[in-house]
């Protein structure tokens, strides 16, 4: 199965 | 001291109902360069990033840096009191907890003032760099939103694969699968029918459709949509604002287990 990946995981928080 | 004024008014209403299903609350953020906003969906998968810059208001007067929390519902409640010929000023006094809308009719025999209770927020600034995409689709807007709300009758996810042929959006579902190609089309009667691809190399990612779904309520915004699409990053769904700025949606693929 597929799962849904965060955006924390591509983009960095300031 | 911060006043904005918009001739278009109808713009921020458009804008406000582009973004509030996906984010409920966020800072709007105010400086010398424009009226910004960044935030995420509850669920951290999805991003709004928009803006809207200085020069595209008639008047602008911004003296100092300025984050102002509001919740988007409540937002769109007071400009849905706003005429869509409407003039819209937004005021707010330095350490002042409120914001004012006023809205102006076009012969300015009807003037209007909602004042909004501000609040605080605590947000996370994300750090997007400038990326190469592998493949770039722009295309009528309300096309995509129209492959976007039949696929999702079908199926929860969207793939979106672009190649030399074209670009295809396909779902499965338990009753059944469906594939949409749209090819390069630039020989049109206007610009903003045509598809154009722009690709660098093939990509193939899959998302979830209820997010395109809401993304897609930005498409009274303008008739075309830029798809920006590479391996292993989060797809850019962009809108323009007219000739100030942008709505961007940011979301993160599905990733194989």
């Amino acid at each position: 199965g597929s799962s849904q990946a965060q955006l924390y995981t591509f983009y960095q928080a300031l | 001291m911060l006043e904005l004024r918009l001739v278009q008014g109808s713009l921020l209403k458009k804008v406000l109902e582009a973004i509030k299903e996906l984010v409920t609350d966020a800072n709007f953020d105010c400086s010398a360069t424009g009226f910004s906003l960044q935030a995420m969906d509850s669920s951290h998968v999805a991003l709004v990033a928009l803006l809207l810059r200085s020069e595209g208001f008639e008047h602008y007067r911004c003296d100092r840096n300025l984050s102002m929390g509001m919740n988007l519902n409540n937002v769109s409640k007071m400009l849905r009191c706003a005429g869509n010929d409407d003039i819209i000023t937004l005021k707010a006094d330095d350490g002042s907890d409120t914001v004012t809308f006023m809205f102006e009719s076009p012969n300015q025999d009807k003037i209007a003032d909602f004042e909004m209770k501000l609040m605080d927020i605590d947000s996370e600034h994300l750090g997007i760099p400038e990326a190469e995409y592998h493949a770039i689709v722009k295309m009528p807007s309300a096309e995509f939103a129209r492959i976007c709300k039949d696929l999702s009758s079908i199926g929860d996810t969207v793939v979106i694969s672009v190649t030399k042929e074209g670009v295809k959006f396909s779902t499965r579902g338990d009753i059944g699968n469906a594939n949409i190609v749209c090819r390069q089309n630039t020989t049109v009667d206007k610009p903003e029918e045509a598809t154009i691809i722009e690709m660098q190399e093939p990509v193939s990612l899959t998302f979830a459709l209820r997010y395109m779904n809401s993304f897609t309520k930005a498409t009274p915004l303008s008739n075309t949509v830029t798809i920006s699409l590479s391996s292993e990053l989060p797809v850019v769904v962009e809108y323009k604002v007219a000739d100030m700025g942008y709505i961007r949606f940011y979301l993160a693929p599905k990733i194989e287990d």
